[in-house]
């Protein structure tokens, strides 16, 4: 494994996008690893829409919550395909869902992976390394005073409440640590991403990870 | 400087204005307690953003909305979907 991985070097993650006053961050995370693996696999980086799984991922909850791998189960048994953001543009708010026909362009799921890698986090770097950004579950709460730099301490990983997308690793100095792009605008933490350390499932990042498959 | 900063309306000495100011006082407490835990120096920075103004519990109740399913533990084997 390389010391230090970033898939933002590679020109294939999409800029931080922010949720706004809606509990949506699970449909981003998805999107997000989606957006990445299909641009690794050759294709334009391009934006898809947040807002068609919000609104047509029927077993979650749109802006009141939901599950990265319910969304991804749903995206791999309807083989529904992603649109461009263009078509259906993010609204902050759940909507009725906008159906396409199966010949209209977009990314579909062909599978996922989706693992516990707690006491494994260097195992967890290499499917980072082998299949792209990766969708995470995390205890966000000491987030909402978080300003930058690698937490460590104090980020309890008892209650997963959070969902990110996790692109890159950095082991190279004195506290290694995971890039976690988040979707909460840029003015948040590290220009929109958080530096987790890796070792000890801070945060409870390595608990629920999901690996997508186009 | 706060509400100038974060464009926030509500008036000074109002009902909301004395409920977000608790808030805030609550986030300065926790910021002095979370930055207490390393100073190494590239630990994490805690502080004053525009989150500050809301309690925890609206902070969770907007922005934390995220559940997990139980992922089965990595086993090594190469899975490929």
């Amino acid at each position: 494994l390389p010391a230090k991985f970033d898939w933002r070097d590679k020109a294939v993650v999409a800029p931080v996008q922010n949720q706004q006053a809606c509990g949506s961050c699970w449909a981003f995370s998805v999107v997000g690893a989606m957006q990445s693996v299909h641009a690794i696999g050759g294709s334009p980086l391009a934006q898809l829409s947040v807002q068609q799984v919000l609104d047509c991922s029927f077993q979650n909850h749109g802006c009141n919550g939901g599950s990265p791998f319910r969304a991804l189960t749903w995206l791999k048994q309807t083989r529904v395909k992603l649109v461009p953001q263009s078509e259906y543009s993010y609204k902050a708010e759940t909507g009725i869902c906008h159906f396409f026909s199966q010949s209209h362009a977009g990314v579909a799921v062909k599978n996922f992976t989706a693992h516990d890698f707690s006491g494994q986090e260097e195992a967890m770097m290499g499917q980072l390394v082998e299949h792209g950004p990766l969708a995470a579950i995390v205890d966000a709460v000491s987030w909402q005073d978080y300003l930058g730099g690698i937490i460590q301490h104090h980020c309890s990983s008892q209650w997963s409440n959070h969902a990110v997308l996790v692109v890159g690793y950095n082991t190279t100095g004195d506290i290694p640590y995971w890039i976690v792009q988040n979707s909460w605008g840029t003015t948040w933490g590290n220009e929109g991403y958080v530096y987790i350390k890796i070792g000890g499932n801070v945060c409870g990042i390595a608990d629920s990870v999901a690996a997508v498959f186009l | 400087s706060f509400r100038e900063h974060f464009h926030r309306m509500y008036e000074v000495n109002g009902e909301e204005f004395n409920r977000r100011h608790l808030n805030f006082q609550n986030a300065t407490k926790r910021h002095a307690y979370l930055n207490s835990l390393s100073t190494a120096p590239q630990s994490a920075k805690y502080g004053i953003n525009r989150f500050s103004d809301l309690s925890q519990k609206e902070f969770r109740g907007l922005y934390l909305r995220a559940s997990a399913d139980r992922a089965p533990l990595f086993s090594g084997l190469k899975t490929e979907g």
